[in-house]
């Protein structure tokens, strides 16, 4: 019981094997498979080196290579777990496995905290947020004055920031969002309960002899 | 978006929208 005899042959440097990613996450073997097919597409769309780069995740998220986007750079950063300016097989599963519907909350909270704390201080702080939400004007071609953004800004402190320090700590984070759960639903992708249909051809690629379900 | 709060609004970013990475 519990064996996997692999056939790890002919695979590129960084994919894990997939029992041990299915051991450390809330995806099955065939899940992790089924990431690989869309791992490959992704991972090959610029340079075929078996890691994503930057201009392809851009790529695989606008269908635009060269489409500069702050949050696109911010959840990059955070998969790119190793530091290398690439994301290897590994962490695309580790990262994407925080964003299955079954993944515990309190990943999903961290996960958010790390995305807004852009400067990794440990709080979320004011100018981080408006350059955010400058980003995400900028991006929509939304309008809204200077006043406006102040407003905004004053009112989500007010809620998030309960010790008035001007700053969002992790517990004032956990806290904001318990009370506004609607924040959390980027933190969950649909898309990935249903990975193997969406990616059926994992089964004719699997290296594992035995799957596991 | 006046009444949002601002993380609501910034989740409403393309960038953030990872479900694009699923589509063929």
């Amino acid at each position: 019981m519990g064996c996997f005899s692999s056939k790890l042959t002919n695979q590129s440097p960084g994919h894990e094997n997939p029992v041990a990613l299915a051991a450390e996450t809330v995806f099955s073997v065939s899940e992790v498979e089924a990431l690989y097919e869309l791992f490959k597409n992704i991972s090959s769309s610029v340079i075929d080196d078996g890691l994503i780069n930057k201009e392809e995740f851009q790529l695989a998220l606008f269908k635009n290579s060269q489409k500069e986007n702050l949050f696109a750079d911010r959840v990059f950063y955070l998969f790119d777990v190793k530091r290398r300016g690439v994301i290897d097989f590994g962490d695309f599963v580790r990262s994407l496995s925080v964003f299955h519907p079954n993944a515990p909350r309190e990943d999903k909270m961290e996960f958010a905290f790390k995305l807004y704390d852009m400067d990794s201080t440990g709080y979320i702080e004011r100018e981080e947020v408006k350059q955010m939400l400058i980003a995400l004007l900028c991006e929509s071609e939304m309008k809204l004055s200077d006043e406006v953004i102040e407003s905004i800004l004053d009112k989500t402190f007010e809620e998030a920031d309960t010790d008035r320090d001007g700053r969002i700590s992790r517990d004032e984070w956990q806290n904001f969002v318990s009370h506004n759960p609607s924040l959390m639903k980027i933190m969950t992708l649909p898309y990935l309960r249903d990975i193997t249909t969406t990616f059926p051809s994992f089964v004719f690629n699997s290296a594992v002899d035995d799957i596991a379900t | 978006p006046a009444a949002m709060n601002a993380f609501e609004l910034i989740s409403m970013s393309q960038g953030l929208n990872l479900g694009n990475l699923f589509e063929k």
